[in-house]
């Protein structure tokens, strides 16, 4: 007997599962990729731990960029964003990857400018939560940050780097401890 | 990130994620979470999955890949997510991350590393007010 269907997604963010499950069952008609697209915006919108959607995880220079991918199981065809820029619903600018175009994957400044060709607004992903993240870190020497043999040592400074003639081992890079946890991760 | 997988009545398995990333990233690095077969994965014949965790790591073992690989080849849910992880685990002890998994008949597994329990959240007929389940790493 089939557990179908079904709603499953990572972590607690059980309203993005609620919304999802909603749509699902919202008419007979199979609107899977709907469910997904509305249940992961749900995520964006609140923030979920502050690793989904505008506001969170600032780069080193303050800057949030959403990442998102819809895999459409049936067609194996896909839509993809990486490094979104200034567009908030970046899961909704997937789905359009997917429907609207025969690539995969739309990356950067590019991916946003498609984006706004489908009318989605071009606005600040910074956040005062955001902001204050940046701060911290800076005050903080930059730490931690994902450099690895420059100059000066990244570990303690704060860069512009410059590449190191001193090149770390290596095989010991397995077993650095995570810089990721619950509330820093992809 | 979030992760999520939805398979409709009919059958239709599909698979995605929404993240912002790491935090403190290098300006233009890009994580695991947009990478078919990385971030997420489906194959309406089998299943789906996804992964969350450190995407630098992720990204080079392909585990949502590899889990639906494992579904092809009869794995149940939990074991296919367990030899996904584990294949990252055994060149990265300290990895961080998890993945969920579901086959297409609706069955689930999940298997992680790195914390105590993954957290992840489930709707189904069973339970049409979704619910938070666990795994212990």
């Amino acid at each position: 007997s089939a557990n179908i269907p079904l709603v499953v997604n990572t972590w607690n963010f059980i309203n993005a599962t609620q919304k999802a499950w909603e749509i699902l069952n919202i008419s007979e008609n199979d609107n899977a990729l709907d469910a997904l697209t509305l249940g992961c915006k749900v995520c964006q919108d609140e923030q979920c731990d502050n690793t989904v959607g505008y506001g969170g995880s600032p780069d080193e220079n303050g800057e949030t960029t959403l990442d998102a991918l819809i895999f459409d199981g049936d067609t194996m065809d896909m839509g993809a964003v990486g490094g979104l820029r200034s567009v908030k619903n970046a899961i909704a600018v997937a789905r359009y990857v997917l429907e609207h175009s025969e690539h995969s994957f739309l990356v950067g400044n590019l991916a946003s400018a498609f984006a706004e060709k489908f009318g989605f607004p071009n606005e600040s992903l910074q956040t005062n939560f955001s902001l204050n993240l940046w701060e911290e870190w800076k005050a903080n020497n930059c730490q931690p940050n994902f450099w690895k043999n420059v100059f000066p040592d990244p570990k303690n400074h704060c860069g512009p780097y410059t590449e190191s003639n001193i090149l770390a081992d290596n095989t010991l890079t397995n077993t650095v401890p995570t810089k990721f946890n619950s509330r820093n991760h992809d | 990130t979030i992760g999520m997988i939805v398979i409709s009545q009919s059958g239709h398995i599909v698979a995605g994620t929404s993240t912002n990333g790491a935090t403190y990233k290098i300006p233009g690095r890009v994580g695991d979470s947009p990478i078919p077969g990385a971030g997420a994965y489906a194959d309406s014949n089998y299943g789906a999955a996804a992964a969350t965790g450190d995407g630098d790591i992720m990204m080079r073992f392909l585990p949502s890949f590899l889990a639906v690989e494992q579904l092809r080849l009869g794995a149940s849910p939990e074991k296919a997510a367990k030899i996904s992880l584990s294949r990252i685990i055994d060149k990265y002890p300290t990895f961080f991350g998890g993945i969920i998994v579901a086959d297409k008949k609706g069955n689930i597994g999940a298997y992680c590393n790195g914390m105590e329990q993954f957290p992840f959240s489930v709707a189904s007929a069973d339970y049409p007010n979704s619910v938070i389940k666990y795994v212990n790493c």
